[in-house]
């Protein structure tokens, strides 16, 4: 699979050609995009962010990433839809085109690479880092309970056995402090999406508590019109609301700590599934999942290069 | 490598309060696999019950008349079709 056009985006894919994909298209568009390497994971594995960026100095910019939680491939495979799509409506979509002559997107296909891979070798229901913990015969943080942002509080585990178990610090999880120390030497990150699966939500700040964040209405007025794009294609219905209140009280996540250190447009995706696989989904949901998705975060980074802060 | 032989995924439909409360002794159980989060009555929760608990499970739910359905109805079935389809996606 050497070129992009002919890479089978409704498949399932391993790590490595998830890796060779990006590439791929990095070949295919050098003036575009780039490959940045993060750092690496706990068992040293690159951890690769794609930087779409038109030029300019530290210009503004958003961050999206999927796959935090190993098993939600279909999160990994929609990234990596997103971002072939992204590349090919450059200089042909008004909005894509404009978007990135002002501002650089940041798209992480596969934000927990350790436990991507252990999905494919060894356990396909893996959520967690592969962290050893001292003590424990149970491995693996969960990385999105490991953010200092309420952390250890309630909505999570301190059971390294328990899948929700948050780690023995904040930004414990190297795969956790490689995105915090990128988002915070950038400094001008002013959008953070988080997409996971599944359950249909579009969600905003505070988990780790039922408070609502003073830019509660903008938020809920950004994802309400995000969601209408999106199910204005298949008509998969979507919620729209805080962490706390639409699910549970969760302590220890990325778009929590991100709002708090000013990013103001964070947001996490929860995205489909038909009510009968979960995290199965087959791949042929694959293409439609990524195309619904692709117009909700249009619409969001849209309105961020609009209300520039 | 893990498997999930006759392991089933229930969708777990809280009705009221006390049901909420009696599912989060069952969240205890270090056991299960919540699939999604959040115990309420708006929104079912899936959990993936290992077989060996599958029994012991469904009549807890059933003593607490709390209603469930099977989602997913072996686990390892779906996985097999999902591996099989992504070898024969590689040899395309």
């Amino acid at each position: 699979e050497r070129n992009a056009k002919i890479f089978d985006f409704a498949a399932y894919h391993d790590l490595d050609t998830i890796y060779s994909f990006m590439d791929t298209l990095v070949a295919s568009h050098p003036n575009l995009i780039s490959k940045i390497n993060i750092g690496n994971s706990y068992e040293n594995r690159p951890m690769y962010a794609l930087k779409f960026s038109t030029g300019g100095e530290n210009r503004p910019a958003i961050w999206i990433d999927a796959g935090i939680h190993a098993r939600e491939w279909v999160t990994q495979a929609s990234a990596v839809w997103i971002a072939n799509k992204m590349a090919s409506d450059y200089g042909v979509d008004p909005s894509v085109t404009s978007l990135l002559g002002q501002m650089d997107v940041y798209l992480m296909i596969v934000t927990n690479p350790d436990g991507y891979s252990f999905t494919h070798t060894d356990n396909r229901m893996w959520r967690k880092t592969r962290s050893v913990n001292p003590g424990s015969s149970c491995r693996g943080t969960d990385p999105n309970r490991n953010w200092d942002a309420g952390f250890g509080g309630p909505g999570a585990s301190k059971n390294p056995c328990s899948d929700s178990y948050h780690g023995p610090y904040a930004h414990s999880e190297v795969e956790v402090k490689n995105v915090v120390d990128l988002i915070k030497g950038h400094g001008n990150f002013k959008s953070f999406i988080s997409i996971h699966s599944y359950s249909q939500l579009l969600m905003y700040p505070y988990g780790y508590t039922c408070t609502n964040i003073p830019d509660q209405s903008e938020l809920h007025a950004v994802g309400t019109a995000a969601i209408k794009e999106l199910m204005s294609l298949y008509n998969t219905k979507y919620q729209v609301g805080s962490i706390c209140k639409i699910i549970y009280q969760a302590s220890g996540g990325s778009i929590d700590w991100t709002y708090n250190i000013g990013i103001k447009y964070s947001f996490a995706f929860e995205l489909r599934d038909t009510g009968l696989y979960g995290f199965l989904l087959p791949a042929n949901q694959i293409i439609p999942t990524a195309e619904e998705t692709w117009l909700g975060l249009k619409n969001i980074m849209e309105y961020v290069r609009d209300h520039p802060y | 490598k893990e498997l999930f032989n006759g392991d089933q995924v229930l969708r777990i439909h809280a009705e009221s309060e006390d049901h909420i409360h009696i599912l989060k002794e069952l969240d205890e159980d270090s056991g299960l696999d919540f699939w999604t989060h959040g115990f309420s009555t708006e929104r079912p929760v899936d959990v993936r019950v290992p077989h060996a608990s599958l029994y012991a499970v469904k009549d807890f739910l059933k003593e607490n008349n709390i209603p469930f359905t099977v989602m997913i109805n072996n686990v390892q079935d779906l996985l097999d079709e999902q591996k099989a389809e992504m070898v024969s996606n590689a040899e395309t």
